[in-house]
């Protein structure tokens, strides 16, 4: 995740919002509930509360505009940019959230109708319904005889009877300034008579009309909700398609993508494109709202883009039926709030393999495993062990048995050696089998296996090349080979500079290299000799773009690089791609 | 007798149309420009394809898209991919 410079944030937790307009694609209600659900994705993992407020000044406006509307921002039309929303701050539009309502606003999955009057209690339109045999998709005004659009709220009207009417300005407006009056046709506007909803008088593109049938006189007017059938951009968005029309000379019944390179469909808005050259898009999914609009809380709530692909605040638009915050949106968010007392973060994502259930707690000197685990068998991973020449470990003692890495709160230091992972805290280490699901052993004592080491190792590495183990703690390291120690000696010596109080994690980079890192910047260490390489450090984030510049740990692991900032890991590939973001205990120590 | 050649699909300009459809190299320049990967005076220095490459690389490693410095296909779908209008780099 990123923040925005300077971590911008809110200095309260208890944040205002209030929804300035509604779009003419969705009820109120429905819009509403979008955005209370948006909201509360950031409040279940934090300690932040989110109050709608009618009036007064508040932290968060919510608006739908088009194109320019008013930030110097403008939207593209429909597709493309679909919301933007502004960090927080003490600025005119600082946690502001717009929606481009060029875009098809639903919940992610096609249009979303609400009916009024009839008699299903404003449930939703049920699509397809049958209708005197015929199945139908979209609101109809098929056997009525007033040009109310209605649809059946269940699969079959034959069947259930169940009806209600859909969205239309013959029904109702929405905000203006007649509470909700239907459209009066003909009205007059600057003298001219309007037989439906226009865009004349506004630049915005909204579509308006009278709700008595003189603008000029009474000044009473309202925006006409979009009919479930009406199209989307192009130049008469809110209108609704005319079959046939004619465009090239071509007669067309259907929606089409003559004409495009993009595959869109579209449709003219009169009999003949040709000679009128009206068209707009077909109705489609839509967007949903709610995603979206939890993207851009985050951005209101100071998070910027993150370059995980899963991730809420990865920046492109992608549909997820069931959707929970991942991982990293939540480190992201906690960075600047904390956690909250609601449901647990984060939900596990579906990557992650199922933990077997009942695996018992590791023990050094258990010799039992259940059937599916498999036994370890080799020496190295034996209880007992020390350095040995090769760099292998062998013989030490196991101390407090009982002591378990699952409920440690962070490690020191974490690095993989030949096979197995190690993990340091506090005089102590454990280690797990670097392959396969086998048990975590430890703690076994530092001491007893490297005397000359401190009970707190900050990062800790073997160099491929030479077998040497490498162990840095505050400003000084040490190297074993085999049993042999030098040090400690200073950092200086490598050719870090004094001001670097300490070596955060390392990364083996082939045969005889290292990355030493300390917060945003690294060094590359020739292992052999001893020394950093020349033209360093470098700035972390140049090539470990994604992962947080303050890893508690940071180590290889299987052929990936780890950045952990307890309890998160963020996993990136040789090829510097995070590819996954989980949590040290449960997706690497595969903890209970 | 003259082969007869098969006809092109017709593209045509829509009226209205915000985003024209513009050549792929409009489209990129445009794109690394909004999100922050491209900055006006790396374009008017003259760098020229260098530039864009490294803006391309800076844009494909941040998307987590194979880093190819070339505007591929996969590259070009991500730019007409809807998304959030706040750029991915700077303010």
């Amino acid at each position: 995740f990123q923040t925005f410079q300077g971590d911008l944030k809110w200095d309260h937790t208890d944040i205002t919002y209030q929804v300035l307009n509604y779009s003419p694609d969705l009820d109120a209600s429905i819009i509403e509930d979008a955005f209370q659900r948006a909201f509360k994705v950031w409040s279940d993992v934090t300690p932040l509360t989110f109050t709608r407020k009618e009036r007064g000044k508040v932290d968060i406006e919510i608006r739908f505009g088009t194109e320019e509307h008013g930030d110097g921002y403008p939207f593209d039309g429909k597709d493309g940019l679909l919301a933007h929303a502004f960090p927080p701050g003490k600025d005119r539009f600082s946690g502001d959230a717009h929606f481009d309502d060029d875009e098809s606003w639903t919940l992610g999955t096609g249009s979303v109708v609400k009916t009024y009057y009839g008699n299903a209690n404003g449930a939703l339109c049920h699509f397809p319904y049958i209708f005197e045999g015929k199945s139908y998709s979209t609101c109809t005004t098929d056997g009525r005889s007033d040009g109310l659009p209605w649809c059946a709220t269940t699969a079959s009207f034959d069947q259930d009877k169940t009806y209600g009417f859909c969205p239309s300005e013959l029904l109702y407006t929405f905000d203006g300034n007649s509470d909700g009056a239907k459209c009066v046709f003909p009205f007059v506007f600057e003298g001219k008579s309007y037989d439906g909803c226009t865009t004349e008088g506004r630049t915005d593109g909204y579509r308006w009309c009278a709700t008595t049938d003189n603008f000029d006189q009474d000044k009473k007017y309202g925006f006409c909700p979009t009919r479930d059938t009406a199209v989307f951009g192009g130049n008469s968005p809110g209108e609704e398609c005319v079959f046939p029309f004619t465009f090239l000379r071509q007669t067309y019944s259907a929606c089409t993508s003559e004409g495009r390179s993009d595959g869109k469909l579209w449709c003219a808005t009169t009999s003949d494109y040709d000679t009128d050259k009206k068209w707009g898009f077909c109705p489609d999914k839509g967007y949903s709202l709610f995603l979206v609009a939890a993207h851009e809380f985050g951005h209101s709530l100071g998070l910027e883009h993150s370059s995980i692909q899963d991730a809420l605040m990865y920046p492109m638009y992608r549909y997820v039926a069931d959707f929970h915050l991942h991982s990293d949106d939540v480190a992201g968010i906690q960075f600047l709030y904390g956690s909250g007392t609601g449901p647990s973060p984060p939900t596990r994502r579906p990557d992650v393999p199922t933990r077997r259930p009942n695996v018992p707690t590791q023990r050094p000197d258990v010799p039992t495993q259940r059937p599916d685990v498999p036994t370890q068998t080799t020496t190295e991973a034996d209880d007992t062990s020390t350095s040995g020449e090769d760099g292998s470990v062998t013989e030490s003692t196991p101390v407090e048995p009982t002591s378990d890495a699952c409920k440690v709160q962070g490690f020191d230091a974490v690095t993989q050696i030949k096979k197995e992972l190690y993990l340091f805290k506090n005089g102590q280490y454990w280690k797990k089998p670097a392959a396969g699901m086998g048990p975590i052993k430890g703690p076994l004592r530092i001491q007893d296996t490297w005397p000359a080491l401190p009970d707190v190792v900050d990062a800790a590495f073997q160099d491929k090349l030479t077998k040497k183990l490498f162990f840095f703690s505050g400003q000084r390291f040490w190297v074993y080979q085999g049993t042999r120690v030098l040090g400690p000696r200073s950092i200086e010596k490598l050719g870090i500079s004094r001001d670097v109080p300490k070596i955060f994690g390392v990364l083996q980079k082939g045969r005889g290299k290292a990355l030493l890192f300390h917060e945003d910047k690294y060094w590359r260490l020739d292992a052999k000799a001893e020394r950093v390489d020349q033209g360093y450090p470098k700035r972390t984030d140049d090539v470990f773009s994604g992962v947080p510049l303050d890893s508690q740990n940071i180590f290889l692991y299987q052929g990936k690089y780890h950045f952990c900032r307890n309890p998160f890991c963020w996993r990136m590939t040789p090829q510097y791609q995070v590819d996954k973001v989980g949590y040290l205990k449960y997706d690497i120590l595969e903890c209970p | 007798v003259p082969l007869q050649q098969e006809q092109a699909p017709v593209v045509i300009s829509f009226p209205g149309e915000l985003v024209s459809q513009r050549s792929d190299v409009e489209l990129a320049t445009h794109y690394l420009q909004h999100f922050g990967y491209l900055k006006e005076s790396e374009i008017s220095g003259g760098g020229g394809q260098v530039t864009l490459a490294s803006a391309l690389k800076k844009m494909q490693q941040r998307l987590g898209l194979k880093e190819t410095g070339q505007l591929d296909s996969p590259t070009l779908d991500a730019m007409r991919a809807p998304r959030c209008g706040v750029p991915d780099v700077g303010s």
